[in-house]
């Protein structure tokens, strides 16, 4: 019962809160012209610790889509595809990003959007639709009718609102055992010595986020993250076809904050409150002994919270 | 309007608009 | 908040899993993490110039003209600032069917207007911003600007400065490369 309260409590406020509120009142935004070569853009998401920007064509004065990891996982399976054409890829530059995605039949990418006035609600559906994990708000410039980029929003933000503004959240009480979130069937798992392309070549067949590693018991010992992708890039290590997930890892930066892990007796009340604390894009879920049961992402959490 | 100094053939540029109630600075960075 | 078995695998640290490879292959010692440099960008209020005044004013001139932009004839009293006109009509986004020309849809505005001021920070130190005017259009009758009170503004307060800032880029760029 107090998880019916609970869910009728938070999808009220999601209906009752627009995109614009999740917004600081001061933030900054960074976009990339379309022309810049896609290296440079890596260098400079790299440097400001961010992921993904929105991209604007010039020539159009029109906003053209987000750069994501999705992006750079492209340009990796198009070189693995081409190795010949490491100079084509040296010079990319953002606008060439849909010609490799034509190239390696990467399904376009549709760009999703929605009004920073619209409800955060409308914003969740639009993002589990698409299974976006980010969305751009646009506005219109009054005067000359072009998209304004205001911001772009990630489900990780919205999900860290919500545990810090409704208190609700604290009687989703019932252990995940009891509720079906997340995924603990066919779960393609892999080990250090896999191949990273392997690994990446799962990532797109899959279209998953994330690729757990487990040792020889199946047990849970790391994770590949499709933002890994830029690490890897950013080190020029991608031209190695034949490394090793494990070796790919140790690009990864320090400041990664590690793989967060949970069991089946935890609840959404705990979980909400880890995202409220820490950036978490994912928990594995494990047994007592550490062998990998499943995984609930933050599509997952959010799906249950709209819909369940 | 604040700039960067030109690196790697690349420049940015920001301003910082209202929207709204709230501060943007909006950050381009354009290839030279 | 109740008990709660959350917790961060230890072996996916970036130091114990590095440990961990090398320990298995001692060759990996020499791979270093990405250092995803927090060098802080450092920014500067518009653009910075040691030349004499009136050296910086010509080059801005030079600039706009060869970037094919307009400009108020300076007057005696405000001879350090100039209100520049730029047309920026970007390519008409539908596909042109074959043989129609473009159609400008000429109800946007595409007269783009940016003040450019040079400011002295201290002697023989200079300092050139750029501010965004607003739009104008080729027809006169959309010239002009409705007055709105302080309520509308903040309502209609919705502009990108995307095309102000590429702009500017384009006239710091000839500026770099003319100097």
């Amino acid at each position: 019962r107090d998880q019916q309260i609970a869910l009728k409590a938070i999808r009220s406020f999601l209906q009752s809160k627009n995109s614009f509120d999740v917004l600081p009142v001061s933030y900054r935004l960074i976009v990339f012209e379309t022309s810049l070569l896609v290296k440079r853009a890596l260098n400079i998401l790299l440097q400001n610790s961010i992921v993904s920007a929105p991209l604007w064509n010039s020539k159009t004065s029109r906003f053209a889509g987000l750069l994501t990891s999705s992006d750079f996982i492209n340009v990796i399976q198009y070189y693995s595809q081409n190795p010949d054409q490491f100079q084509f890829v040296d010079n990319l530059t953002l606008d060439g990003l849909r010609d490799v995605e034509k190239a390696i039949g990467a399904p376009q990418l549709e760009t999703i959007s929605i009004h920073p006035f619209k409800s955060l609600y409308e914003a969740c559906v639009k993002m589990i639709e698409s299974s976006a994990r980010r969305i751009p708000l646009i506005d219109e410039d009054e005067k000359t009718h072009r998209e304004i980029v205001v911001s772009v929003l990630t489900q990780y933000r919205i999900l860290k609102f919500v545990s810090m503004n409704c208190r609700e959240t604290k009687i989703l009480l019932q252990p995940l055992s009891e509720l079906k979130v997340g995924t603990t069937t066919n779960l393609s798992a892999v080990k250090l010595e896999t191949p990273v392309m392997d690994v990446i070549h799962l990532l797109i067949s899959q279209s998953v986020s994330s690729v757990p590693i487990v040792d020889d018991q199946d047990k849970l010992i790391n994770v590949y993250e499709a933002v890994d992708v830029l690490s890897l890039i950013k080190g020029g290590m991608y031209t190695d076809l034949s490394l090793s997930v494990g070796e790919a890892l140790i690009k990864r930066s320090d400041d990664f904050e590690g793989v967060y892990t949970c069991t089946l007796e935890d609840n959404l009340c705990v979980i909400l409150e880890t995202i409220r604390k820490s950036r978490l894009h994912r928990l594995f879920i494990v047994d007592t002994a550490g062998k990998l049961i499943g995984v609930i992402t933050l599509s997952d959490i959010l799906k249950y919270l709209l819909f369940d | 309007l604040a700039t960067t100094s030109i690196k790697h053939n690349t420049l940015a540029v920001a301003s910082v608009i209202r929207y709204k109630r709230k501060y943007v600075t909006q950050i381009l960075y354009a290839p030279l | 908040t109740p008990n709660s078995t959350i917790a961060i695998l230890p072996s996916s640290l970036p130091q114990i899993h590095r440990a961990y490879m090398v320990q298995s292959y001692p060759e990996l010692a020499s791979v270093q993490p990405v250092v995803t440099k927090k060098s802080k960008t450092r920014w500067h209020f518009g653009i910075r110039s040691r030349s004499y005044p009136l050296d910086v004013m010509c080059e801005i001139y030079r600039a706009l003209k060869n970037l094919g932009a307009e400009w108020v004839r300076p007057s005696e009293e405000e001879l350090w600032t100039i209100k520049v006109r730029w047309k920026y009509s970007p390519v008409a986004q539908k596909e042109k069917k074959e043989g129609q020309e473009e159609e400008t849809d000429d109800s946007v505005p595409d007269l783009m207007k940016m003040q450019i001021q040079l400011f002295q920070l201290e002697p023989n130190n200079y300092l050139v911003d750029f501010k965004f005017d607003g739009w104008e259009s080729k027809r006169k009758d959309l010239e002009e600007e409705p007055v709105v009170d302080d309520e509308e503004q903040e309502q209609i307060s919705s502009f990108s400065a995307y095309p102000f800032l590429h702009l500017a880029t384009k006239l710091i760029m000839e500026l770099a490369v003319n100097s």
